[in-house]
């Protein structure tokens, strides 16, 4: 399994639609402070079912949706897809022959987050799920967020042991 | 479960151990897995490193009865230097013994995509080249997916590509294609949307 | 107590506007003093932007009946954004608010000492010339001590003298005179105790 | 008042007697990961009264003594001394008169801490009120430790009002 692509739409200062190409090797992310960089980070833990808005860095969830700027008023809703590419089969069922899942998250102000697989709603449940074998979910040991690099080294034992799960 | 959670054990503090003399240049680190009272007990006492007799106390490593309950404990001794606990290193060092711990797990069981934001914030010049060598090299035996977002010019260099985010107008991010300029500063290609 | 607080508070209010403009090239901020049970209350709320109409919610602020039971609020808006809790801000924007806010209580009553470790770590090639610009100044008009810890060699060309310090002999730090060279690096000056 | 000079010995990996001098405008302080740049400002806040060991990255107040190399034993105690010129004669009490203050912290193994000024022995209270007056302490906002630059910003309002107090 290899994901592919980001789509976001209103999703933090992302309120144009936007396309992520996610491709082989190493891809550099880079820009002034203050750009966006760090929302793509929280985007890709969004849409793998992020739970906890301290996560998003926010103070509710719905901060999440565009809140506008001088010049825009804000958006009510926010969208955010990762595109993932399955040609090796290796997803759970009833996924395991689809070659390319889509899978996307969507929330309204006043009325919360819903998720869908190629277009079928689905429960968040389904979606954690198939990330929890991908990568080990929205908090996976592989996404590092800004100034969390060494959180590892503060960590207790106990929390560690998730590491090894991950490698198993 | 037990089988293959020691299996994936070894495999990682050997990952580990070798990743980390890399990136340190010398030096000697390895994991346990420990019980989990014990584990509190060390903590207590400092744990992680306390002993003066390093030899003797890796030896030993009280292993778990039971391996699905126990705790990682990260034993990390930089070059020239004596075991000490985790807290006493430095920034960077913390941050480089995180980096091996992460690609010890990465390279037992490759994910997918792996993002790495301002990770090489707190390194010197030296250590940025290797922690770029080793990403570099990861990517390359594992086929895998890394971003880093950076802004640092050595790291910049050592990409594939390069993805600007800016902000033109006010507030409002977007994606353009940049390339890297001798000088290393950054330079929008023509076309608005990134390829 | 209380009307040399209230001076105190009017005099760091006026700094940390005045800073923060410059350290964003725009944009605007200010202090405000709560009372304790309301500050409780506005957090849970979101309290320090999640206000629309910020100009309204800025120009009644809630002063606190007890000055010197009161919290301290900060309102920051970087140029052309919305008003939002400092929470949403990027690393390096909350990295500049708080050095605004730190620079705004030194010009109130300039210490004989500060040291900044890594501050600029977060920042940018542009907020770092400003950061260093701003602590220039500082140093200038107080005629204080500042001491900067940094990998960056944009603030190590600001200062008016480098101290190294080296593991020669490993595990043992020493200090040493260091010249920046030309090409950023740097190179230790013959003698081996800083002078 | 100013600071014009810091003495180690056996602090950390300060082994060999050092001194820094602390000069007027502003100094660059530069070397290669775990050199012992951030040991400076541990020793700093050591010898202004720091009694927490957790500021001071150990796991027990003896972590700060020098602990040995592959080559060299370790060390039973640790010494730091602060210089301050003060001859604007701004220092409270008893010291208003005195031109220059030596304020020391001495610590040994299985024997705690001890403190002097200008030689004489004096309890840990009048080291640390010394200090509050003239940086605000070990704990001092202007004294800016690694990694914590935007702890202000996440701080609660009451946390930051300590800020108010020192520029009254
Ligand atoms: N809901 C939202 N609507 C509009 N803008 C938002 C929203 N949430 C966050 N932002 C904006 O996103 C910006 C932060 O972006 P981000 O943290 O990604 O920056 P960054 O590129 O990582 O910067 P740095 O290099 O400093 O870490 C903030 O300035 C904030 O105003
Ligand atoms: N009691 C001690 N005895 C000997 N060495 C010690 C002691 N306490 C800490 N150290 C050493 O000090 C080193 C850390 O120093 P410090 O944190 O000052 O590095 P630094 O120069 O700030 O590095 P960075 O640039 O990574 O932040 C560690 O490698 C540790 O081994
Ligand atoms: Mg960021
Ligand atoms: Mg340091």
């Amino acid at each position: 399994m290899r994901a592919t692509q980001l789509r976001l739409s209103g999703f933090k200062s992302f309120v144009e639609p936007t396309e992520i190409p996610i491709e082989d090797g190493l891809t550099g992310v880079v820009g002034p402070n203050g750009c966006g960089k760090s929302n793509i980070l929280d985007a890709l833990c969004w849409v793998m079912g992020e739970a906890s808005y301290k996560n998003m860095r926010a103070k509710s969830m719905e901060d999440i949706i565009f809140s506008g700027t001088a010049l825009r008023p804000a958006h009510n809703h926010a969208e955010a897809t990762l595109v993932i590419d399955n040609s090796d089969h290796k997803a759970r069922a009833p996924y395991r022959d689809t070659d390319t899942i889509e899978v996307t998250r969507r929330i309204e102000r006043d009325s919360g987050s819903s998720y869908s697989i190629n277009g079928r709603p689905v429960l968040a449940r389904e979606a954690r799920v198939l990330f929890a074998d991908m990568i080990g979910g929205a908090h996976s040991p592989f996404l590092v967020h800004q100034g969390r690099i060494a959180q590892l080294i503060s960590a207790s034992p106990k929390e560690r042991r998730i590491l090894l799960d991950q490698a198993a | 479960g037990r089988e293959r959670l020691r299996q994936a054990f070894e495999v990682v503090d050997k990952n580990f151990s070798e990743i980390f003399t890399r990136l340190f240049g010398g030096g000697t680190a390895h994991l346990r897995l420990l019980e989990v009272e014990e584990n509190e007990e060390e903590e207590k006492k400092g744990g992680e490193g306390e002993s003066k007799d390093e030899a003797a106390e890796a030896a030993k490593p009280k292993e778990s009865k039971d391996v699905l309950e126990a705790g990682l404990e990260i034993m990390a001794r930089p070059p020239g230097k004596r075991l000490q606990s985790l807290g006493l290193l430095s920034g960077g060092e913390q941050t480089l013994t995180a980096l091996a711990l992460i690609f010890a797990v990465f390279l037992a069981n490759a994910p997918p995509l792996c993002v790495l934001d301002e990770a090489d914030a707190p390194l010197d010049d030296i250590n940025v080249e290797r922690f770029c060598r080793l990403i570099r090299d990861v990517c390359k035996t594992s086929g895998s997916r890394i971003l880093v977002i950076t802004h640092h010019p050595l790291t910049m260099a050592r990409t594939d590509r390069l993805f600007g985010v800016t902000m033109q107008e006010r507030g409002i991010s977007r994606l353009v294609s940049v390339d890297l300029q001798s000088d290393g500063g950054i330079r929008e290609r023509e076309e608005q949307q990134a390829v």
